[in-house]
């Protein structure tokens, strides 16, 4: 039973959160998504960061209000980080 | 409000900015303004002023670019990104970069310019985002800003002030910009002030106007009473704290001095193309900025006094003189070593040190009378 398990859909809005979150909160490039994880791996901890500066929910997911505020215009200097 | 990391900030008061090129969405006298407009805003909570150059290096050049620009950062298309800038420092530092595959506007019919603008020039002076969605430095564009009546938010004033202060004088409610004469303040220069000196002197159509810090007075013959008002009310693009300032009556201007720029002044118009550098009247390289300056309008010659020394400038052949720069005690006994102002008035010259003020008689060349620098003003 081949280890990797399905092969997933590629997901637009997860690598859109991807990108944001590298632009904008410092997160390493080659830190891959592990949504199956429970606990709060760097990614999901980024998503917390993110959420909590721009004053949203703070759920550590990719919920609709979240997606919508990364689709927004904004300034392209970063939150955190140099 | 937060800060860049290193905490990155301007030395100087007073900074330049350059318009490098203009996006086409907009008339050009739209972008100067919105720029003018964003700069402005952070000029009244600070004690920054900003003047304009329009050729090389300024500590804040704007550039208006697409996709890749240079700065490995590039721009991704419209939406998205809007711009971006950099903090404090030489170079890159302090620039600014508007996305012009965006549609910029001077409304909320496309992406607003002066909102944008006024956004990035914060980072140039050295403030980071804010987690604060009511303050201008939130990373997002907020659309729905009103900008009939804009205001910095306090998060935006608490953190530009914790890297420069407040204004010179902060009124409490933000600086007015008056009409009529500015009535004195706390803080502000008093009048009558024995100890009271002058930033510059110049004579200006008949009138004389005495510059000091953020004011002036301005004394006509015509009224007993000097006013008093902001520089900004009558030349909102110079700055404060000027060092010289004289007319040239033939050509009806005012020469403005500050730092190594001059402006030229019309009434109350600025003219096109000033700033300039001080060294294109032919100056030596190493100097970095004059104390005074006046211009005989009989002999069409200008003095510039820097120290103990003086330059004088031919305005028929319009170039320094040779065997210039000559020590001021030769010449003009008895006003120096140096002086901070100077103007003409009844065919005298008018020197200011401090407190004290010297007439002095060219054509004698000496001393006629010292009196208190503000007796001009009915003290």
């Amino acid at each position: 039973y081949p280890l990797n398990g399905a092969v997933r859909e590629k997901d637009p809005s997860m690598d859109l959160l991807q990108q944001y979150l590298e632009n904008y909160y410092d997160l390493a490039k080659d830190v891959k998504q592990f949504v199956r994880r429970r606990d709060s791996g760097p990614v999901v901890k980024k998503i917390r960061e993110m959420q909590k500066f721009l004053g949203l929910e703070v759920t550590g997911k990719l919920d609709p209000d979240t997606l919508a505020m990364i689709r927004k215009p904004r300034c392209g200097v970063p939150d955190v980080g140099q | 409000f937060t800060t860049f990391p290193g905490l990155p900030k301007w030395r100087k008061t007073h900074l330049t900015y350059r318009i490098v090129n203009y996006t086409l969405d907009l008339p050009r006298e739209a972008v100067d303004s919105a720029f003018e407009k964003a700069l402005k805003a952070w000029e009244e909570v600070t004690p920054l002023t900003f003047s304009k150059i329009y050729e090389g290096e300024a500590d804040i050049m704007i550039f208006f670019a697409v996709r890749e620009h240079g700065d490995f950062i590039p721009f991704d298309g419209s939406g998205n990104v809007l711009a971006h800038a950099y903090p404090p420092g030489p170079g890159l530092y302090g620039d600014v970069h508007f996305d012009d595959d965006e549609l910029w506007r001077e409304d909320k019919s496309g992406t607003n310019l002066f909102l944008v603008a006024a956004h990035e020039f914060g980072h140039s002076l050295g403030l980071y985002h804010s987690a604060d969605p009511t303050a201008l430095m939130y990373p997002v564009y907020n659309p729905h800003t009103d900008l009939t009546r804009f205001r910095l938010a306090q998060d935006d004033v608490n953190g530009i002030q914790s890297l420069y202060g407040p204004p010179p004088t902060s009124s409490p409610d933000g600086p007015a910009v008056p009409t009529e004469s500015v009535p004195p303040e706390p803080g502000t220069p008093a009048t009558c002030d024995p100890a009271l000196s002058f930033d510059a002197v110049s004579s200006l159509r008949g009138e004389i106007l005495f510059f000091k810090d953020r004011y002036f007075w301005r004394r006509s013959r015509w009224s007993l009473e000097p006013e008093f008002h902001l520089i900004s009310t009558f030349w909102p693009s110079l700055p404060s704290g000027l060092d010289a300032a004289y007319e040239v009556n033939n050509k009806d201007t005012v020469f403005v001095f500050k730092g190594n720029h001059f402006w030229a002044i019309r009434g109350t118009e600025v003219q096109a193309g000033y700033p300039k550098d001080i060294h294109t009247l032919g100056f030596p390289p190493a100097l970095g900025k004059i104390d005074a300056a006046v211009s005989d309008k009989e002999k069409k010659k200008t003095y510039f006094f820097v120290e103990d020394k003086y330059w004088r400038f031919d305005e028929n052949s319009q170039s320094m003189e040779q065997g210039f720069p000559r020590k001021i005690a030769d010449d003009f006994p008895g006003v120096g070593p140096k002086v901070d102002a100077v103007f003409q008035e009844f065919g005298f010259f008018y020197f200011f040190r401090g407190p004290l003020q010297f007439e002095f008689d060219p054509n004698a060349k000496m001393v006629t009378h010292v009196l208190k620098s503000n007796n001009w003003l009915y003290c």
